[in-house]
């Protein structure tokens, strides 16, 4: 972390040198680039702290792997952070790269679907958001309202959305989930296979249930 | 079909047909998983519902019926497309088979083809290429993977089976000395698999060099019977998964010759010298290639739950938005779309990383072969991380599809209990998933 400056760094990690330039993230705009710019700085900070917590702990006396087990927990939070990173900045740079290529209908709802998915994420992480980067109350207003304006868009198409997934009712076997809808028929069919159902009354009626109801056991 | 659902697909903006190819990666992708998903589906290879009912040996007796006549089929795409284990189809194809209704609560055979046969290509030399892939192609031998210990999990340094050398005889002796030491959880090794690549501390001259792979023989290639120094079985009734017969296995002075050793890396020569790997990690290859394919498999686990849910949501009615309307579809809540179309989103996102991660994987096995291996830390933090956080979000949002589905997704019949079940065992297997992000922890504070 401390030779970050001076060493290769290798594609994944490559962000976390730019973060730590001046003016990376000076003003916050309710744009996909700048909440994956906000989510980059809270990767970097979070390594940065938990790193930073490390070798205050080292240089204080306690032994190294006490000192890593004890920072721990942020050390999972740092390395959940850095994956939002990739999974974030993969599913955007693959939008770009459909760009050309894709109808405008698909680019559209493939673009409210990145736009909801970073929404999302920058909505759950607020706290972090907050402690690193300068968001204000009124850019969250507008995260929430951006959200909800996204559910909107995606309602009509929910269910050609999972279509498109192309899953053959033989591989979901779902009695609630099959393509014709036929929910409560299925359910019921599915009650009938029972084995329980087999015969009208079960053997363990005569055997426990009559004599316990008949105070006989 | 219901009318709801028509009306929903007849207000779609976008052409759903390519959107599939878009998620498939190309048209040409569609058709070949089409073409291997409508042999899966045909009637015969669809298992009855009524399985949910039979005792776990029963799940297991039909588990075995139904994986070999699916798994047959994989030797008929293998001539039709003629793959390797190396590329892209024979994951595709593993993919729909692992996927198919049959094996909705997994394989007794899928460690063999997702795991031994991966880790003898990453692990073995040419010659034991040469000697143990066609065989285990041919399913002539079931092969499993036992690492995990019932006192040891993710730590494997920790691992407490031996396999010592003994140059008189040009052997390694196997044992598992204490009853922590016996490996547990390996899929397919309770009954199924009569071959198993046991990870063992390797001890010659006298010193420990660590943990290696050993190929090790447990059962009688014709009578099944386990052999003599080898005790074998199920570990019993789990979550998920029971059609998978996970066991357990001792060891007692198991005697296996010098080149069931896996000695791609490290090496034990004829006189028991040590020949060390250029890197140890690089022992870890087997266990990559399954992170990339767990990866890949919780998109899948996700957009099935996700479809369920999505689906019911438009059929099912629920209360009224306004007095003296109809009861409205629950998809038309907005909590109803909050707790469903992240799960659309994330199927997405999950399999584009995924993608990522096996490009990155492939990358690093071409530049490995001429000598490098500059990416390996990368490899591996990438995929601890996205292992673990993919996992995680999926399993959550599954639950959340199965929550949005009311009691009915409480059914198993809703195949949501069951999609669960598969999903959750994810964040345990190939690697707790707090211990794979600590160890990307440890690549981003050194980096």
């Amino acid at each position: 972390w401390q030779s970050l400056d001076a060493v290769k760094l290798t594609p994944t990690v490559a962000y976390l040198r730019n973060t730590r330039e001046k003016g990376f993230l000076n003003k916050w705009e309710n744009t996909i680039e700048c909440i994956i710019r906000g989510m980059q700085v809270v990767a970097m900070r979070k390594i940065q702290t938990s790193v930073e917590m490390l070798e205050h702990r080292v240089l204080s006396g306690i032994p190294m792997e006490d000192a890593w087990n004890m920072t721990s927990l942020q050390l999972v939070a740092a390395a959940e952070a850095h994956c939002r990173v990739i999974i974030l900045s993969s599913f955007y740079e693959n939008l770009n790269r459909v760009q050309t290529t894709s109808s405008p209908e698909l680019k559209r709802v493939l673009n409210q679907l990145v736009e909801l998915y970073t929404v999302y994420w920058a909505l759950e992480k607020l706290g972090d958001l907050l402690q690193w980067v300068p968001i204000s109350q009124k850019d969250i207003e507008g995260l929430k309202l951006w959200y909800e304006q996204l559910l909107e868009k995606l309602r009509p198409n929910a269910v050609g959305l999972v279509d498109a997934f192309d899953l053959r009712d033989e591989i979901l076997r779902s009695t609630i989930g099959a393509y014709d809808g036929r929910v409560y028929e299925r359910l019921m069919e599915e009650a009938l296979k029972n084995p329980v159902n087999a015969e009208p009354v079960n053997k363990t009626y005569h055997t426990y249930l009559k004599p316990f109801m008949m105070g006989k056991l | 079909i219901n009318k709801d659902l028509q009306r929903e697909r007849e207000k779609c903006t976008f052409n759903i047909e390519e959107m599939t190819s878009y998620i498939d990666g190309g048209q040409e992708n569609t058709k070949k998983r089409r073409e291997t998903e409508a042999v899966l589906s045909k009637p015969e290879f669809c298992n009855d519902s009524s399985q949910d009912y039979l005792s776990h040996t029963e799940k297991y007796e039909l588990a075995i019926k139904q994986s070999v006549e699916l798994f047959s089929l994989l030797r008929k795409f293998q001539n039709e497309r003629n793959f390797s284990i190396t590329d892209d189809d024979y994951r595709d194809v593993l993919t729909s088979l692992l996927g198919s209704s049959t094996m909705r609560d997994g394989s007794p055979l899928g460690v063999h083809y997702i795991m031994f046969m991966p880790a003898i290509l990453s692990l073995g030399t040419s010659e034991q290429q040469k000697y143990w892939l066609p065989r285990a192609w041919s399913c002539s031998i079931i092969g499993a993977y036992a690492q995990t210990e019932l006192g040891h999990g993710t730590f494997i340094r920790g691992l407490e089976a031996t396999a010592t050398y003994d140059p008189t005889t040009q052997e390694f002796v196997l044992n598992t000395p204490t009853l922590t030491s016996y490996k547990w959880w390996p899929g397919g090794l309770g009954r199924t698999a009569n071959y198993c690549i046991v990870i063992a501390q390797l001890y010659t001259k006298g010193k420990c060099h660590g943990v290696h792979s050993f190929i090790v023989q447990v059962r009688d290639e014709e009578t099944h019977h386990p052999l003599s120094g080898i005790k074998v079985g199920d570990i019993g009734s789990k979550l998920g998964l029971n059609s998978v017969d996970n066991g357990y296995l001792g060891l007692d002075n198991v005697r296996i010759p010098r080149s069931h050793m896996l000695m791609k890396h490290a090496q034990v020569l004829e006189d028991g010298t040590y020949v060390k790997s250029k890197n140890s990690k690089l022992n870890y290859g087997a266990m990559m290639f399954v992170r990339t394919v767990i990866v890949r498999d919780t998109a899948n686990f996700l957009s099935r739950a996700v479809t369920i849910a999505v689906r019911f949501s438009a059929v099912r009615r629920q209360c009224q938005l306004k007095s003296g309307e109809p009861e409205c579809q629950i998809l038309d809540y907005f909590t109803q779309q909050h707790k469903l179309f992240i799960a659309i989103a994330t199927c997405h996102a999950i399999r584009i990383s995924a993608n990522k991660l096996w490009e990155t994987y492939n990358a690093f096995n071409e530049e490995l072969e001429a000598g490098s291996l500059e990416k390996l830390p990368e490899l591996h933090a990438l995929a601890c991380c996205l292992k673990a956080v993919c996992t995680s979000d999926s399993t959550t949002l599954i639950e959340r599809c199965r929550l949005a589905c009311g009691g009915h997704g409480y059914m198993l019949s809703s195949n949501l209990p069951l999609t669960y079940g598969q999903a959750t065992a994810a964040c345990t297997y190939e690697g707790d998933n707090t211990v794979l992000l600590l160890q990307t922890a440890r690549f981003l504070a050194k980096t």
